[in-house]
C-alpha cells in the first residue's frame, strides 16, 4: 500500500498510508 | 472518550514495556472539524507515553501540513483520550498482577 513519510522539523517521523480499510466500510 | 471525529489508535501490541508506543491518527468524521480533509490518510507515529505530551505532537502535526491550526485542540485531545486509555489499561495490567 502506497505510504509516504514526512519528518517534522523537531525530527518526529509520520507515516502517512490509507486509512485502514475497515474503517473506511463502516464510515 | 468524547468522539472528536478523529480517530487514534495502537498501531503496534502494547506489552506494557516499553515507554513508546506508536499510534496512528484518521480523520473518521469530516465534519466534526473545520478544516477540509477529504482525501486524507491515516498518519503513524511514535509516543512517548513518559515524556511527550500530546498537544505537542498535534502542533506538529499541524506544522507538518496535516491539519489546520483551527484543528490543534481536537488533535491534541484525541490523541491525550487514546494516551490515558493505554495508561489506564497498563496500570490495570500491573495492579492485577501484584
Amino acid at each position: 500500500s502506497a505510504t509516504a513519510q514526512v519528518v517534522h522539523s523537531a525530527g518526529r517521523r509520520f507515516i502517512v498510508s490509507p486509512v485502514p480499510e475497515a474503517r473506511l466500510k463502516e464510515q | 472518550a468524547e468522539d472528536t471525529g478523529v480517530r487514534v489508535e495502537l498501531a503496534e501490541e502494547d506489552d506494557g514495556k516499553k515507554d513508546s508506543i506508536a499510534l496512528k491518527l484518521w480523520v473518521e468524521d469530516h465534519k466534526k472539524l473545520k478544516g477540509k480533509y477529504k482525501e486524507s490518510g491515516a498518519i503513524e507515529f511514535t509516543f512517548d507515553l513518559e515524556k511527550e505530551v500530546p498537544e505537542v505532537v498535534a502542533q506538529e502535526m499541524v506544522e507538518s501540513g496535516f491539519f489546520h491550526e483551527s484543528d490543534a485542540k481536537t488533535v491534541g485531545k484525541s490523541i491525550r483520550d487514546r494516551v490515558a486509555l493505554i495508561k489506564w489499561r497498563r496500570e490495570r495490567t500491573v495492579s492485577a498482577a501484584v
